[in-house]
């Protein structure tokens, strides 16, 4: 229903307005950002990567490749992502993880549609890139624990990666539905009880690539937040991996503010071709839904 | 774990680098030799003046690569440095006993 | 003996230097190098034409150490050359199966 | 085989390359490198000039070698590089598991 899409665009489009946002200021610390941008809330580019105003990195663009794997076979198809993968990081991408790239290369030489288990995947790079998942399994929690790790372990195999994955993708279904930060906030506590690491009261400022890291610090500036433009400008001014925890703060805190919440100059400075497929995507993602 | 070094034609790296892209391979470290072997002395411009040289300027490529890697690695860098022609180089396989990437401690294979 | 081979940033070099001489080493040997990997190159004006030179300058050590050393050399090397950001570098220990100091032919650690 | 590496005083390059040569020795693979040893801020020779300085010039040779070859490689290097004066250099033997002429495809010791 108009509900769910709405929602469902504002998440698609906040996870790559935070992308876009937090890489100018990816691998700077909160202080050094502090001295460069004062409060940094533009969308400005630069960064290590030197983007322009606007661009997304890896991960809008896995995100992507995950969103026409479904709608091409009209349905789940971990074959369709990998290939999309694969063909995404031979068109030399302006980034692409270091755990990315082993599993994506061990899928173009040998076919492998999962990595080994291994305690160097507790990276965020499998969560960063599961909107589209939980948008197709939506509302079902089975489909969405299913889906969210099956495309996870395309890369990223490991206990922490997935609790991140599956909670995070629970999260994102509740925000769809409309529930109140509450609600959100009883969910996290579960999570928070269950896997103790990811707890971020108090919070430690940790904003690295360490999915423990990256979801401390999402939680803390969403719960703190009180507007879509607050949880995300908190988030990024964190530094560290803030292009993802931008991205995954950006899909949350879209989810449950909605369109409405999300700044019209921060729309307008997006990528206006990622913002035209991101449109065409979503609807598509939920009308395919088994 | 293997270090691959190749010693190719200067012409040849971007070909090399874009054929390993395509295989995932994106960490290389490249340096700018001097080679000396079968392919002799060539005559070089320099300040107007011909003079024959002995060496001819190569590239050398090194690689740290998986050893389930090291096959698809030496094929893919054979089949585009080759010209088929003398002083095309040569590939070499040094025993690779671990690897540390800097920035995160990682160790063995995760490092490269 | 290990030949430890460590591919870092140039600005780390006299850094990692000093470190390795305060824990006795002093032989190192040091080449320029074009690095390749996750951190991209910078883009120049040529010709009024924009274009990515996709390479990092990096500076390559080679130590020659004995076996008992190689722990510590590699610490050192990650703690001076660290600076958590992309394009930290690399480290890679090769075995070495002899070495010779070529001034009085000794042979194995005397040599190093 | 054996990848040999030596590094050797500039100046001594081509002797050592003649000699080689002699010996049925031709492919070499040679890099200019920066040299730190035990004696710290010592004088050298260089182009004539004093130089008292932290780092030398010196030059690296890579040969790779049947192992047969490997002992009178190495005896021709350390009595041509050789002057008895500090920094004459080193040489290092590493294994070299495979070796690739990219020309013919041929391998080991054919390669070489
Ligand atoms: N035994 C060797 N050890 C180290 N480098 C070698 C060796 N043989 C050849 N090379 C390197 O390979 C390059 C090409 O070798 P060359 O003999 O000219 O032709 P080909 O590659 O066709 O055999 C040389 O310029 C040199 O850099
Ligand atoms: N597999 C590899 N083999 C040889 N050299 C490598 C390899 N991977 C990286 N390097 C070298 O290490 C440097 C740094 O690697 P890079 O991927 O940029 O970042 P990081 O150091 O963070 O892993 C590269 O510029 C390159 O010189
Ligand atoms: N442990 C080592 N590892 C790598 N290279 C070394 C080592 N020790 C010496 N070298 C190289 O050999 C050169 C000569 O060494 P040095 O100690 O100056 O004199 P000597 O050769 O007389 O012992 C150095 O400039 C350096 O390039
Ligand atoms: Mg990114
Ligand atoms: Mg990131």
């Amino acid at each position: 229903n108009d509900e769910i899409l709405s929602r469902a665009r504002a998440s698609f489009i906040g996870m790559a307005i935070g992308d876009a946002l937090g890489a100018t200021v990816e691998f700077l610390t909160a202080t050094e950002i502090q001295h460069k941008f004062g409060t940094f809330k533009e969308i400005v580019g630069g960064g290590w990567l030197r983007l322009k105003p606007g661009q997304v990195t890896d991960d809008t663009q896995m995100a992507l490749c995950i969103a026409r794997a479904i709608t091409t076979a009209g349905g789940w198809s971990l074959e369709g992502i990998a290939q999309n993968f694969a063909a995404w990081l031979q068109s030399r991408p302006v980034d692409c993880g270091d755990t990315c790239r082993k599993g994506i290369r061990a899928y173009m030489l040998h076919g492998h549609l999962e990595v080994p288990p291994s305690k160097w995947d507790a990276g965020n790079g499998a969560a960063m890139r599961l909107l589209p998942a939980a948008l197709y399994a939506f509302p079902d929690k089975e489909l969405l624990s299913k889906y969210v790790v099956e495309q996870a372990h395309l890369t990223h195999n490991s206990p922490l990666s997935d609790a991140a994955c599956i909670n995070l993708g629970e999260l994102l279904h509740l925000a769809l539905s409309g529930a109140s930060k509450n609600r959100l906030r009883r969910r996290v506590d579960n999570l928070t009880e269950e896997f103790p690491a990811f707890s971020f009261t108090p919070y430690h400022g940790l904003a690295s690539g360490y999915v423990v890291d990256t979801l401390q610090t999402v939680f803390h500036w969403f719960f703190k937040g009180r507007s879509f433009e607050e949880c995300l400008v908190g988030t990024v001014n964190q530094g560290g991996d803030a292009d993802t925890t931008g991205a995954i703060c950006g899909m949350l805190a879209g989810a449950y503010y909605g369109m409405e919440g999300i700044p019209a100059r921060w729309i307008k400075k997006l990528d206006q071709k990622v913002l035209a497929e991101l449109e065409q995507v979503t609807p598509l993602l939920l009308k395919a839904r088994p | 774990m293997k270090l691959v070094e190749a010693i190719i034609k200067p012409f040849k790296m971007d070909e090399v680098k874009d054929a390993l892209n395509e295989i995932g391979i994106e960490g290389i470290t490249v340096s700018e030799v001097k080679g000396f072997g079968r392919q002799k002395g060539h005559t070089e411009l320099y300040r107007g003046a011909e003079y024959v040289v002995d060496f001819i300027p190569k590239i050398k490529m090194e690689i740290a690569v998986p050893d389930e890697l090291v096959n698809k690695v030496v094929e893919t860098i054979e089949n585009t440095a080759k010209t088929g022609r003398i002083g095309d180089g040569k590939i070499f396989i040094i025993p690779l006993e671990e690897a540390v990437r800097i920035r995160t401690g990682e160790k063995g294979t995760d490092a490269i």
